[in-house]
C-alpha cells in the first residue's frame, strides 16, 4: 500500500491511498484502502489520514476516522492521535498498522506498530525527510 | 510564505534490516524521495492538496518496489487487482475504486470517480468501464507483474495449498 496526505497554501487538506492488496489474497477481497474512514479520510478542519498494514484490522478499527475523532472530540495533537489510534484496539482487534496524518498547520503524525514503515515528509521550505526503520 | 506540507508512506511491514541489501535500501529511499518531492513541487507552485497527493501516489504506483500499480501483489488467481481512494478535505468529497486491472494509476481513477460521478465508490467491471470512458491510461497485464511479486506469490500459493490456514500469513499489505 502507498499513500499521501497534504496541506496546500489555501489551507486545504487531502488524503490518497492505493494498494495491490495481499499476496495470494482471496479473489474478490477488498482491503481498507478504498474504504473511506478506514484506510483514507480527510477533513480540512481537522486532519487528513492514510493507513497501511493489515486491512481487515484497519477496517474493523475504522482507523482513519478514529484519528479524526481523537483530534476533534478528545482534542489530541496529530501525533498523539495516531499514537493512540494504532493501539486502541490492540487486544480486541490487533494487527500490524501504519498511519500517516497531517493537521491544518502542516504538522505531521506518523506511527507504526511493526518493524518498519516506508515514509517521508516535507514541510514548506524545509529539507525532505525520508525514513524506513526507526532511524 | 504560506504553509504547505506533504507526507507519504508505503508499506508497514516486519522485514528486518538485515534482509535488505544496501542497494535495495537506496532504491527504496530514492523512490520515496522522488514521490515526496513530486508532491511537494505541486504544493510549492500553489497547486491543491488533491493535486499533490495524486501526484505523489502516482509516482509510488509507477515504482515497482511498492505494492500499488506496477508491482502490485497477486491474488490467489495470480491476477493484479488494485484498489485506491482519494478524499478532498475541503468539501469532504471522496472517490474510490476496487478490483481494477490494467489501470496504470488507480488513484487517478479514484479521483475521476470523485470528480466526474455522483458516486463515491465503483468496483470491478463498472470501474473499468468508467476508466475506459475517461480515457485513463491502461497497460497490458505483464506491465504490472514484477518478477519479485511472482516469486512471493508462488511461495505463498504453495504454502497455502499444503496448509490452508497459512492464508494471508505473508502480509504484504
Amino acid at each position: 500500500t502507498v499513500g499521501a496526505v497534504a496541506l496546500d497554501q489555501d489551507g486545504n487538506l487531502a488524503a490518497a491511498t492505493s494498494t495491490g492488496g495481499l499476496t495470494n489474497q482471496m479473489n474478490g477481497r477488498v482491503g481498507d484502502s478504498p474504504i473511506i474512514g478506514a484506510g483514507t479520510y480527510a477533513n480540512s478542519e481537522v486532519v487528513a489520514v492514510s493507513c497501511t498494514g493489515e486491512g481487515e484490522e484497519i477496517m474493523r478499527s475504522v482507523l482513519a476516522h478514529e484519528v479524526y475523532a481523537l483530534m476533534k472530540y478528545k482534542g489530541l495533537s496529530v501525533q498523539e492521535a495516531v499514537d493512540e489510534a494504532v493501539d486502541m484496539y490492540k487486544k480486541k482487534i490487533g494487527g500490524d498498522k501504519g498511519i500517516i496524518a497531517m493537521d491544518p498547520n502542516g504538522e505531521v503524525g506518523m506511527v507504526y506498530n511493526c518493524n518498519l514503515m516506508f515514509r517521508g515528509f516535507r514541510q514548506g521550505g524545509d529539507d525532505p525527510v525520508v525514513r524506513i526503520w526507526e532511524d | 510564505m504560506k504553509k504547505f506540507a506533504i507526507a507519504i508512506h508505503a508499506g508497514a511491514e516486519n522485514m528486518k534490516k538485515s534482509e535488505v541489501s544496501p542497494e535495495k535500501e537506496k532504491a527504496y529511499r530514492d523512490g520515496l524521495s522522488e514521490a515526496l518531492n513530486a508532491g511537494w513541487r505541486v504544493l510549492k507552485k500553489g497547486g491543491t492538496a488533491v493535486d499533490a497527493v495524486e501526484t505523489a501516489v502516482r509516482s509510488l504506483e509507477d515504482n515497482p518496489l511498492f505494492n500499488a500499480g506496477k508491482g502490485a501483489a497477486l491474488t490467489e488467481l495470480g491476477e493484479n487487482k488494485m484498489d485506491a481512494a482519494i478524499m478532498d478535505g475541503k468539501d469532504m468529497n471522496a472517490g474510490a475504486c476496487s478490483n481494477v486491472q490494467q489501470v496504470k494509476n488507480p488513484i487517478s481513477l479514484a479521483r475521476a470517480i470523485m470528480e466526474k460521478t455522483k458516486h463515491v465508490y465503483l468496483t470491478s467491471d463498472g470501474a473499468m468501464d468508467f476508466a475506459r470512458e475517461q480515457e485513463l491510461t491502461l497497460k497490458p497485464i505483464p506491465y504490472f507483474q514484477e518478477e519479485e511479486r511472482i516469486k512471493e506469490w508462488e511461495k505463498q500459493h504453495e504454502k497455502e495449498k499444503k496448509k490452508p490456514e497459512a492464508r494471508a500469513k505473508l502480509r504484504v499489505d
